[in-house]
């Protein structure tokens, strides 16, 4: 697994490569001048993500946008807030799925007074009044809304003031979001409808 | 909205339906002869699902064919068992969505004896080990185990002696089923991959 330095590294080579046409190919040397580093540090920057440039081809730009551009999204870390630690989000705060490498609930927000201040999976429980304010000071990306439907507008409205940029919704409403920040509504009838309708195909054939 | 024998009737027009070719033509009459009812009773029940024949123009048996088993699998309800009523399976327990005219959550099970004999969502908990026994009399189709991983097999396998047809699965573990029951696997990691992804998309471009 790559140095979270050698990730970072990366980001800076593709702000470099994009003021640079597809069509060009750089040779490293050409690459670590631009860049303002060794083309050392860039070949063993990149063999960490399986890129071996041959010595001497170069290295093609529109090739290497490409290639950075995925490493980036995978190896990206999410730092995530949730909101209502009921029974659905205590359930997803204890998920192991939720805490893989890539996605982390750093946070967790809830109304309730019995609740705030109270750990759950290790995080501790915030105030949702908060969220504007400690949001962006922990660099948290997403938000995942786990509270009544009732309240679920305020609450998307506060995690956009807190500058996430998607917001992960269980709450059964339509929520009203800026078009920069992206939402994904979830409805676990959903998967039912698609297995009742594989078993009826199963009835009738 | 149809009644309930009107859908009925339906699976039996159906099934004696399946006995003629495709390219046949069936007079409204004759078509009545052959289920064995009238055809003002025929007419009637297709026009609760805005089937409307026009009189004298009789009814193509592969468009019949096609339309009632949309209507079929659109109208049946299915029951489920829910097993594991902790965190997650409470959270559904209670979810609205669950409890549309179509799907019904009719038992819950767990093996905590403190849990057992409770009502959740007014549905009493019985006896994870009773499964097998009620599932059948319930006419239960389809499982959701929300148990933790290492049980999860123990489980899907007794709601296969129970008879179900499918099984919603949200324990992160692989289960082995007979082919004839339909699985399907939840993870609620997948929608934020999805999310992340088109956040990452705005970022780049
Ligand atoms: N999408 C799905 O498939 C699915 C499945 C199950 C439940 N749900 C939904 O998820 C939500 C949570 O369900 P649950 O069973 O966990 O409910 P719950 O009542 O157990 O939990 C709700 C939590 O939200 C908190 N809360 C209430 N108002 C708040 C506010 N203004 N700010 C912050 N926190 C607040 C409550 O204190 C509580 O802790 C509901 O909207 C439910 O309909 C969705
Ligand atoms: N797929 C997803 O996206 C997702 C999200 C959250 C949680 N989960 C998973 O869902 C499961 C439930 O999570 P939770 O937070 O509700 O856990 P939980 O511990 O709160 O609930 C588990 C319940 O299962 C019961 N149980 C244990 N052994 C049993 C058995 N042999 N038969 C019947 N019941 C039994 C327990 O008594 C308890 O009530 C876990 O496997 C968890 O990893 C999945």
């Amino acid at each position: 697994k790559a140095p979270e330095v050698a990730v970072q590294r990366l980001s800076l080579y593709l702000r470099t490569l994009k003021s640079i046409p597809d069509d060009r190919v750089l040779s490293s040397q050409k690459f670590a001048e631009l860049v303002g580093t060794t083309d050392n540090q860039i070949r063993k920057d990149l063999s960490y993500f399986g890129w071996f440039g041959i010595r001497g081809q170069g290295y093609r730009v529109d090739r290497l946008k490409e290639e950075i551009t995925h490493i980036l999204t995978l190896n990206r870390k999410w730092r995530l807030a949730l909101v209502g630690v009921g029974k659905l989000g205590s359930a997803l705060l204890m998920y192991p799925g939720f805490r893989k490498d890539k996605f982390q609930i750093k946070l967790a927000f809830d109304s309730d007074p019995e609740k705030i201040g109270k750990t759950i999976g290790g995080i501790v429980i915030q105030d949702v009044e908060k969220i504007p304010e400690l949001l962006p000071l922990n660099k948290i990306k997403v938000g995942i809304i786990t509270t009544p439907a009732d309240v679920a507008q305020d609450v998307a409205d506060k995690l956009i003031r807190g500058k996430v940029k998607g917001i992960l919704n269980f709450a059964p409403t339509h929520l009203v979001v800026p078009g920069k920040v992206k939402l994904k509504n979830i409805d676990l009838s959903i998967p039912l409808e698609i297995l009742s309708f594989f078993i009826s195909l199963e009835k009738i054939a």
